[in-house]
């Protein structure tokens, strides 16, 4: 069951901007279905730690005419939408990671939309809607090849 | 029940 407005405002009680956080969150999840916000910690670049929401899901993106469901994790900052969100795409343990531009060897989505994200014309939905635009240009995973069961891993 | 929709991915060939 999809989570409700009253749990998001619970989930983001520590938010500054709970309201206007829930409110564009709720009209995400209501867009993307197979998004859903989940609590979880956040640990940030100097080791610290906190209690933040990320979007976790797919994203249906059209590459060469078939559409591909890119997994995805959209952590909100307690300080959104002053704020971008922090992105990530999530590869299965059958995919790779295509690093280019937009995305670095550790899943981090980098885009202009984000580097220049500015409230109130940056918004969650339309971050969305251009990382599908975007991806489908560039898919930011790819499926592995096959690999034969019988060529043992190699260990450095 | 809804445990949400399979991440997929293009193939690498291309």
């Amino acid at each position: 069951m999809a989570v409700s407005k009253s749990q998001l405002k619970k989930m983001m009680s520590k938010y500054k901007y709970r309201d206007l956080t829930v409110r564009q969150t709720v009209s995400v999840i209501a867009m993307y279905k197979d998004l859903k916000p989940v609590l979880d910690s956040y640990v940030f670049s100097d080791g610290s730690s906190r209690e933040l929401v990320n979007l976790t899901g797919t994203i249906p993106v059209r590459y060469r005419g078939n559409t591909y469901n890119i997994a995805i994790c959209l952590w909100l900052l307690d300080t959104y939408p002053y704020n971008p969100p922090v992105c990530f795409v999530k590869p299965t343990s059958s995919m790779t990671i295509k690093t280019g531009k937009h995305v670095d060897a550790n899943g981090k989505i980098y885009l202009p939309y984000l580097h220049d994200w500015k409230h109130p014309r940056s918004e969650l939905l339309e971050l969305i809607q251009i990382m599908i635009v975007i991806f489908g240009g560039e898919p930011p995973v790819f499926s592995r090849p096959t690999v034969s069961a019988s060529y043992p891993p190699y260990t450095a | 029940l809804n445990g949400g929709t399979i991440p997929t991915a293009p193939p690498s060939h291309t």
